[in-house]
């Protein structure tokens, strides 16, 4: 279907990225666009918090900006 | 819309805070 998503909002999606590289939130949220993913905004700020306070990731503050990365 | 990443980055965030 022209809907169906082809990025997947996972646990494991989310600590690729973040053993990359630091991200803020609004970095995160790039990656998984509704539009991409197919979920709502809601979901996916709800997923997206659930999936971090699993992973707890370390953070820090870069040019005055929180953010999230993971070491492997 | 940049406005409604902002508004979904702010949202993240509070439920963090919540956590956090």
């Amino acid at each position: 279907t022209p809907s169906s998503s082809d990025v997947q909002l996972t646990e494991d999606a989310v600590r690729r990225y973040l053993i990359r590289k630091p991200m803020t939130t609004k970095d995160l949220l790039k990656k998984f666009q509704t539009k991409r993913t197919g979920l709502s905004s809601e979901q996916t700020v709800n997923v997206l918090a659930q999936i971090l306070k699993r992973l707890n990731p370390e953070r820090k503050m870069v040019n005055d900006k929180m953010h999230f990365y993971l070491t492997e | 819309s940049s406005s409604e990443a902002d508004e979904m980055a702010a949202a993240l965030e509070a439920e963090l805070n919540d956590f956090m």
